[in-house]
């Protein structure tokens, strides 16, 4: 029978930082992509959450490899300096730890379970982009390999897990 | 040669709500999250981005079928009384488009021009959640068909496109 979740994987080669009052109207999204892609940057999880306050401007939270960060500052300047009142911050050390299920039905839950299985390893959530069969959960990076140990074990996976980027 | 996306689909029947003001700290998404598959209801599009205010508290965005929107309420009441100054909010009503990346290599920077495609056709993207070779859009529900054409479009797909959900 299918297993519920068929393989996870950990990066710790990765930074996060985020985009803070970007206009929120078309365009401010691919524009933001198209300058860090020319600059050679590579975005693996990108996360827009629902508009918050009736400010206006959106926030837009990205993970890249910790070797491209240095080149986001150059990348951005013109974009942040054309957006009045936006700032780049870069967050916490991570770690990002991502699962691929089976393809459940979805009343299984299998994102919140894999969220049940890093709090009962008293891991905090940092950042979650999950969509049908995929779930990312960024933690601290402190927490990388404690994190992959807990989601192996809570979805009972043999050798399923695959880690990268460890320096 | 590989197609840099696969296929998109398209889902019309989803809605789209946050709960702002959680506890950050381990086992709040988890909560959250069981309290919700208990109830029944199937999550899609899970979002949670970087924290922004000192304020401490989070908010988590997620997308879930319209018919049970009428669930939730309920299924959260317990939680959100635990959680002091924690709410629920409901977005303006969405569509979900989602594209399937073949793995390119990520600085040709796909999801990027996904949001490029949807700009270009005036989208406003609402939320987004993207790992990897998936990119998950929420758009407004007025803007679902016309955003699955414009990815359709750019990416040259001919019939590899899904609608589901439309009432
Ligand atoms: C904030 C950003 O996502 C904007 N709404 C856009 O469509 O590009
Ligand atoms: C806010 C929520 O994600 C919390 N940090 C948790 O780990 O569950």
């Amino acid at each position: 029978k299918e297993p519920e979740v068929r393989g996870v994987a950990l990066d710790t080669n990765q930074a996060q930082i985020s985009v803070i009052n970007i206009p929120d109207i078309p365009g401010s999204a691919a524009s933001l992509c198209r300058k860090l892609t020319e600059s050679g940057i590579c975005l693996d999880t990108i996360v827009q959450s629902e508009r918050q306050h009736e400010s206006g401007g959106r926030t837009i939270s990205f993970t890249l490899s910790r070797d491209d960060r240095k080149l986001v500052d150059d990348a951005l300047s013109t974009l942040l300096k054309e957006w009045k009142g936006s700032y780049l911050i870069d967050g916490i050390a991570i770690a990002r730890i991502s699962s691929v299920g089976a393809g459940m039905p979805c009343t299984v839950g299998t994102a919140g379970r894999m969220f049940r299985a890093l709090a009962n390893a008293s891991i905090n959530i940092e950042m979650i982009a999950t969509s049908e069969i995929r779930t990312s959960c960024i933690v601290s990076e402190n927490d990388g390999t404690k994190a992959l140990q807990a989601v192996h074990k809570f979805f009972e996976l043999n050798n399923n897990s695959v880690r990268s980027g460890g320096s």
